[in-house]
């Protein structure tokens, strides 16, 4: 049972390193993909986006468009509901997605 | 008291940090201001 | 019977972690099927228009949403230089990313939700590495903890 157990660690020890690699593999793509100059036009959503997915007659969408490191904070609800934000590299623009 | 503190900004990852807020805000027994008004909590988003 | 049972403890260890890795790895192959395929239906959308969206109809990534009831009434303070926002809600309110908006959206095709049709499980797969499409597979699905037997025994 002893060696059992060595030889089915010994493949778990194998199967997260795998992972961890495909982890590494994946997470690099992803920062590529998003730093990449001829994606750069591309990635958006349109308001209609926003519109399909959140019913304007019945929700508000508000946008945050952030510099990165922005620090949102969002108080504790019993005390009251209250998000700010707090910017270091830049101002932050706030939109109100429209109804039409 | 539990505050949650996000650094946004940049693409992805922060997903599961808002699923905790979104349970912490609506969890909340917070009396809502104008509580009488029906459906006053944000209904989900729709998922195409 | 000790040392067996330390290993069976170590066993379990490693299982829970390998459980956490397939779920961040699977997260990872999602973000990177919307994005691309955002990306995709945007140059396609383009192409057929010949032109792009007007600039204000459109939100580039990185983004958030708040969302909330449109009764909802919003105290807002700005600094004057825009580096500093506080808003205050008379009502619960939800925020998301933009990747839990591109998945709303459909972009990751369902698969986070293990439903995904045959066509789109072959878009989906052409958009990884070939080495990982065997977990796109497994989401489309929704068997990957079967899978992870599976594996195992492939290591």
């Amino acid at each position: 049972k002893y060696q059992g157990l060595e030889k089915e660690i010994h493949d778990l020890q194998v199967a997260e390193q795998q992972l961890d690699d495909l982890i590494q593999m994946c997470t690099v793509q992803l920062k590529l993909l998003t730093e990449d100059p001829e994606n750069q036009q591309y990635p958006y959503v349109t308001c209609q986006d926003l519109r399909s997915i959140a019913d304007p007659s019945e929700q508000m969408v508000m946008l945050i468009k952030a510099p990165p490191e922005t620090q949102l904070q969002v108080s504790d609800p019993a005390e009251a509901f209250q998000v700010s934000l707090k910017s270091t590299q830049g101002p932050i623009d706030v939109f109100l997605c429209p109804e039409d | 008291r539990s505050r949650i503190l996000v650094s946004i900004g940049e693409s992805f990852g922060t997903s599961e940090k808002f699923q905790k807020i979104n349970q912490m805000v609506g969890s909340s027994d917070r009396p809502l201001k104008r509580s009488a008004e029906v459906s006053t909590t944000p209904k989900p988003l729709k998922r195409l | 019977a000790q040392e067996c049972q330390n290993l069976e403890i170590e066993k379990q260890r490693r299982l829970e972690r390998i459980k956490q890795k397939r779920a961040q790895l699977q997260e990872l192959l999602l973000q990177q099927i919307a994005f691309k395929n955002l990306v995709q239906r945007n140059q396609q959308n383009e192409q057929q228009n010949q032109s792009p969206p007007a600039l204000n109809a459109t939100i580039q990534l990185p983004f958030l949403i708040v969302n909330t009831s449109k009764r909802t009434v919003i105290d807002c303070s700005i600094s004057s230089d825009k580096f500093e926002y506080l808003f205050n809600f008379d009502n619960t309110f939800e925020i998301h990313d933009d990747i839990e908006v591109l998945k709303r959206m459909g972009m990751s095709f369902g698969l986070e939700a293990g439903k995904c049709s045959a066509e789109d499980l072959r878009t989906a797969k052409s958009l990884v590495p070939k080495a990982l499409e065997g977990y796109v597979t497994d989401m489309s699905t929704g068997l990957s903890w079967l899978n992870q037997g599976l594996l195992l025994n492939s290591a």
